[in-house]
């Protein structure tokens, strides 16, 4: 038996706007930890790692571990029948070939609920290591998204050069090139408007940038984004979920043959 | 060239 209940539904209803183009089908696993989520997208580039802790929800109650295979297409459709202020309840059986959704009005006047079939997916789980990432920077996360935007209008490529003057995003395109550089910048009113650097050594690394805007369908998550590099990895873009967890994108880079 | 590289190239499978 598995009955999660969410106060802030709209999180939920968020992330799916955020992995949903990226990945079609997801194992959602839960555990006494919480709910999570581990998937890549079909080539097999980037992936997407989702926790939402137990102590998050309202309610939780996870009786034995539990991975439900959803089509997220098909899950985003049912959760944008819930009103951005509702309660949303996730409950399923053990063993069960179906999930449901709940669907609460904030003043208790509307109770939906919508059923979802359920689906066997084979997905291959990978192991991440902890990392000590050479470059992180923690920066707002609109400022990112419009660059990526930006520079996905010039070149499908982006460079990301982080030094101890500043993060580069560079592309070329056939009707020219474009360099963005952000400095550290750490005299603002709210702290989720700076710019932090933080470098243990120069860092360069190649990406495509279809992926990038695709992370960031999840700037409506969080105010700030985490960008973590070392030479040679992949990248991670991670948006927190307040009082939650996160949601992580990995990307794994372009390397000369 | 850059080649695309995948994730498999750098995390291992469990």
């Amino acid at each position: 038996m598995l009955e999660l209940r969410l106060l802030q539904g709209s999180l939920l209803k968020k992330v799916l706007e955020a992995i949903k183009d990226l990945v079609t089908d997801a194992n959602f696993d839960c555990s006494a930890t919480g709910f999570s989520l581990q998937a890549m997208d079909s080539s097999h580039v980037a992936l997407v790692a989702l926790l939402l802790r137990a102590e998050g929800f309202e309610h939780y109650r996870c009786d034995r571990n539990l991975s439900m295979g959803m089509n997220l297409n098909n899950m985003s459709k049912m959760l944008k029948c819930a009103g951005n202020d509702d309660i949303i309840t996730i409950k399923a059986d053990d063993g069960g070939d179906t999930v449901t959704f709940m669907f609460e009005s904030p003043n208790q006047d509307k109770i939906s609920d919508f059923e979802m079939k359920l689906m066997d997916i084979d997905s291959e789980h990978l192991g991440i290591p902890e990392t000590e990432y050479e470059a992180i920077i923690r920066m707002p996360s609109q400022e990112f998204a419009r660059i990526c935007r930006d520079l996905s209008t010039i070149g499908d490529t982006v460079v990301i050069s982080a030094s101890k003057e500043g993060v580069k995003f560079s592309t070329k395109g056939d009707i020219g090139s474009a360099n963005v550089v952000c400095r550290q910048n750490t005299s603002v009113d709210k702290p989720e408007d700076a710019t932090v650097i933080e470098i243990q050594q120069p860092v360069s690394l190649t990406f495509a940038l279809r992926y990038m805007n695709s992370f960031t369908k999840a700037t409506p998550l969080s105010n700030t984004v985490t960008v973590s590099m070392s030479n040679e990895l992949p990248v991670v873009v991670e948006y927190k979920i307040a009082e939650m967890g996160y949601i992580r994108f990995y990307l794994a880079p372009k390397i000369e043959e | 060239d850059l080649n695309q590289r995948t994730l498999a190239d750098f995390f291992c499978t469990n």
